[in-house]
């Protein structure tokens, strides 16, 4: 799975996610990719969101929604957001993966449980960030 | 002055030390960079978050190392059945597309959903027929074709098993 997420020079936040699925897949098996609010959800009123990991734990934990609504609803930092579902609520349900997020301050959040996720991120003139592994 | 930023990812999984070489790290974070960069340079002149998101995916879908597009993983048939979608946070309109086969970038066609359509998510064949409608570009099947992806559903074929993107079978040997 692959995703971006940003947020433009008019404060508008977008969000994209595409994937091949998981390898041996059947019966017309989709993932929480093309779910809006489960792995992929922007809103300028709070982030934007993709997810990768295993789908089925990301739909049923409206994971991108459930980040937008702690913020909303809770007053959460994007980052303890972010924090707060993929390193509690998805861990308790066994549910392996990550996401990216960006809300339009141009903060970035990239959490992940698992033990990497390819990621990257540039902020205005600061360097790029690269990552592969955990720390 | 506002603030841009640009985020992206190439999927997660059981990725340590030991999975990768020097030289496929290598690659990996290169094309991590060419996507995130040419997303940003997108954002630096002006252009919008949403132009820049399904710019930064399309560069993902090309390349092969990447479950998506180009390199997307077999199905237990052998084939390769992708899923996308594309939100814009301004007005909350979105695109998405699953299970289509054949669609060089299925973010494109996320995008002509999100503008062009009055729904928001087609599957199969139906999502395919509204993509010829739109112009949206189509591969042949060898386009997709990796033999690195190709090893690891020989692997599970015979199997129930399905696995993430970045799955290394550690336990398991399938003869």
């Amino acid at each position: 799975t692959v995703g971006a997420v940003a947020v433009d020079s008019a404060g508008n936040v977008a969000a994209a996610t595409s994937t091949g699925g998981m390898t041996n897949k059947n019966f017309n098996r989709i993932g929480d990719t093309p779910i809006i609010g489960a792995g992929t959800y922007a809103n300028n009123a709070t982030c934007a969101v993709s997810c990768t990991g295993h789908g089925e734990f990301f739909i049923r934990s409206v994971v991108a929604y459930d980040i937008s609504c702690l913020i909303e609803y809770k007053g959460y930092t994007l980052q303890e957001a972010c924090e707060e579902v993929v390193l509690n609520k998805l861990i308790k349900i066994g549910g392996e993966g990550g996401l990216i997020a960006v809300n339009p301050a141009g903060d970035i959040a990239l959490t992940f449980n698992s033990e990497g996720m390819y990621r990257a991120c540039k902020r205005n003139d600061e360097q790029t960030i690269l990552g592969i592994y955990k720390n | 002055m506002q603030n841009i930023a640009i985020a992206i990812h190439g999927g997660a999984g059981t990725i340590t030390k030991n999975t990768l070489t020097t030289t496929q790290e290598i690659a990996f974070n290169a094309a991590l960079k060419q996507a995130v960069e040419a997303g940003h340079r997108l954002l630096a002149k002006g252009g919008t978050a949403l132009d820049a998101v399904e710019l930064a995916v399309t560069i993902l879908e090309d390349e092969p190392l990447f479950n998506a597009g180009r390199g997307s993983v077999f199905t237990k048939a052998g084939k390769h059945e992708m899923d996308a979608a594309l939100m814009c946070g301004k007005t909350m309109a979105a695109g998405a597309v699953a299970g289509v086969r054949g669609i060089k970038n299925p973010i494109k066609l996320t995008r002509a959903i999100l503008e062009k359509s009055d729904n928001v998510m087609l599957s199969g064949y139906g999502a395919e027929e509204f993509a010829r409608e739109h112009a949206i570009e189509f591969a042949p099947e060898s386009y997709f074709y990796d033999a690195y992806r190709y090893q690891q559903w020989c692997e599970v074929r015979d199997t129930n098993l399905f696995l993430m993107d970045h799955t290394e079978q550690r336990e398991q040997k399938f003869g």
